[in-house]
């Protein structure tokens, strides 16, 4: 579908929602609850290389593996790294964005990657800028 | 900037690239030339051309829209969500989703968020994975790798810069600040933005 600009885009051929919304349901997730959708969101982090592609707990369960995968997603997209779902993380993962992992054979090349976060990436203990 | 696993590249003496689209897409001159301007962005920093060529298996780089499921193990899945892919060097598949509602002239000034995508922001974007440029988490940066609907972002960052003159060297004709005057953002180790 080609537009010469944006008013020439029919209202019939935009959605109301789009493919990722319903993520917006599970803020305030954390590690140990089960909430509808989680599963789901475990395949969008396996797509982009945050799960690694042997991962295959797709139930609904918010285990340590998911906790690891939004800390390092934080911290690529230079967000608070809570390890939870929380509002300015979900509203960052409903974006749309180019299909190509961020995450490749378990090694990130954006920020999480770099040699001064991997601590923090996978870690809990909160640590501070000095 | 970030280069992907074993930082492929496209060969010193393969300068002068070839581009080709899927003939079946049978797109207009005018879409045409919303890549030939992406293309342009990248050849102005790097030693690197680009030149159209009908010959679309022939060409280093073939350009293609699809929907959905088309044959590479990485399904569109319609309107938003994923944009497109791209390969790094030298595959040269380039894929942008056919579902999309793509916009032509990038001018979203006066408009209200909506599920609009500028194809020249996106085609910038892939090109540099073509190159052999990673994601980054420079948000300034084209190879940033998400972007709102309603929104254009086609100029060159410092960081893509940097990252593209380390693979490729820079174009002698380049007048641009010198990126490696620059320095680079230096992380923390809080998390904190």
């Amino acid at each position: 579908h080609f537009f010469p600009n944006i008013t020439s885009i029919p209202a019939s051929l935009i959605p109301n929602t789009t493919i990722w919304d319903a993520f917006n349901a599970l803020d305030g997730c954390r590690k140990g609850v089960k909430a509808d959708g989680l599963a789901k969101l475990k395949k969008y982090f396996q797509l982009f290389g945050y799960l690694n592609n042997s991962y295959d707990n797709f139930s609904d369960d918010f285990d340590d593996y998911l906790e690891k995968a939004i800390r390092t997603y934080q911290l690529n997209f230079n967000l608070y790294a809570t390890g939870e779902l929380d509002a300015p993380t979900l509203k960052h993962i409903v974006l749309p964005r180019c299909g190509n992992p961020d995450v490749v054979n378990g090694t990130s090349t954006m920020r999480s990657g770099k040699p001064s976060n991997r601590y923090s990436a996978n870690s809990t203990i909160h640590t501070v800028a000095h | 900037y970030s280069f992907f696993p074993n930082r492929p590249r496209w060969p010193p003496g393969r300068t002068r690239l070839t581009y080709a689209f899927l003939p079946e897409n049978q797109l207009s001159d005018v879409v045409k030339g919303v890549f030939a301007r992406a293309f342009e962005r990248w050849s102005e920093v790097t030693p690197l051309t680009f030149t159209e060529t009908s010959s679309f298996y022939g060409a280093d780089l073939r350009i293609g829209f699809f929907s959905g499921d088309h044959g590479d193990g990485e399904p569109f899945d319609g309107v938003l969500g994923t944009l497109a892919h791209a390969f790094s060097p030298p595959a040269g598949r380039f894929h942008l989703d056919g579902d999309e509602n793509w916009v032509i002239d990038g001018d979203f000034l006066n408009s209200s968020p909506m599920s609009a995508v500028d194809l020249e922001s996106v085609a910038v974007h892939e090109i540099g994975h073509l190159l052999g440029l990673g994601h980054s988490s420079v948000e300034d940066a084209i190879m940033y790798p998400t972007i709102s609907s309603g929104t254009r972002k086609v100029e060159l960052a410092n960081d893509d810069i940097m990252g593209i003159q380390e693979l490729y060297g820079s174009n002698p004709s380049y007048n641009g600040s010198d990126p490696t005057l620059t320095p680079r953002t230096e992380w923390d180790t809080s998390g904190a933005p």
